[in-house]
């Protein structure tokens, strides 16, 4: 038996060789490997297996390359509204939080749901009160964006022929985005 | 979406998932990342499972949940469970997606019907472990 274990994904998705440039699989392996090192960080200290999955997951929310965090998706009115739960096999506890838009860790915000509160489920403006309540990190919605998966976005709703949101406060200028990214982007994150 | 499963030294296991959910989604949609038993799912008693894929499908199988249940109460090995749940029930629902897992032994296993999935592995003394596609 093994004296900790660590698994992690990072998405799903139509993800194929040829597909991806060198540089940008280079990126993603190389964060595969720091999401690794963080968790071995904290579980190879006799850390515990909560404290590993903030850890992991802190990088991965703060990381442009994933769906979570800053890097997510947007959704039809132009918002970033981010989701996250976890779970205690120990003890069978859980929290989740859904629909929140200025919690920079999600991760953090469900474990607080589980350890803090008499609930599993908060979402939305009251699970962001909750999160100050508690002293959790907010950050301005602008925080999560970014222009790839902005123009992802608008690149759906013109398919779909729905009006564009407005640029959200905050958003750097525009910035142009190449095609074939924005194709591989939406081939690669379509899930949630 | 990201998700992790981890195994710590006094032999627990836990088990989060997080998500921006989907592209252009409307009406305040969530998917299965929030949803206990779906998309994330820890116990002591079988394992620890994190999702990532189309979410309507992993809420209606309780994806996580199911492996675990196999695991736990039907004996199957880890990766025998995984697969049941996503090569079999999710692709005949014709969901998709995939699943990471870990049971407190320090058995691990992934599934996913998709061409890749990005993921990783770990185990105390070992060589880490990082797959994108499908065929490695």
């Amino acid at each position: 038996q093994s004296d900790w274990a660590l698994v992690i994904h990072g998405g799903a998705g139509v993800i194929e060789r040829g597909q991806m440039t060198a540089e940008r699989e280079a990126e993603y392996r190389a964060a595969m490997h720091a999401a690794l090192d963080r968790g071995e960080a904290v579980l190879e200290a006799g850390g515990s297996a909560l404290d590993a999955i903030e850890a992991v997951i802190h990088g991965m929310e703060d990381d442009p390359l994933f769906n979570a965090g800053r890097g997510a998706v947007f959704t039809a009115a132009g918002r970033n509204e981010l989701d996250a739960s976890i779970m205690d096999g120990a003890t069978l506890n859980a929290g989740a939080v859904a629909g929140v838009t200025q919690v920079r860790h999600p991760i953090s915000l469900a474990r607080a749901v589980m350890e803090r509160s008499r609930h599993v489920m908060l979402q939305g403006e009251g699970a962001e009160t909750f999160a100050i309540e508690q002293g959790i990190e907010m950050v301005p919605p602008a925080w999560f964006f970014t222009e790839r998966r902005w123009a992802s976005m608008t690149r759906s709703l013109e398919r779909l022929g729905l009006d564009l949101p407005e640029r959200p406060e905050g958003a750097p200028e525009l910035q142009g985005v190449d095609h074939g990214t924005l194709e591989r982007d939406e081939r690669e994150h379509r899930f949630g | 979406t990201v998700g992790v499963v981890a195994l710590d030294s006094d032999g627990n296991i836990a088990a989060g998932t997080s998500t921006g959910g989907t592209t252009a989604k409307r009406w305040g949609r969530v998917g299965d990342s929030p949803i206990l038993g779906a998309g994330t799912y820890a116990s002591n008693a079988s394992c620890g499972v994190s999702a990532t894929g189309t979410g309507e499908y992993f809420i209606r199988l309780t994806v996580a949940s199911r492996i675990c249940a196999l695991v736990e109460f039907q004996g199957l090995n880890l990766q025998d469970a995984s697969d049941q749940v996503i090569q079999d029930e999710l692709t005949a629902m014709g969901g998709d997606g995939g699943i990471v897992a870990l049971t407190p032994s320090g058995e691990i296993a992934w599934s996913y019907n998709t061409p890749g999935m990005y993921r990783a592995r770990q185990t105390a003394g070992g060589d880490p472990v990082v797959g994108i596609y499908g065929d490695e």
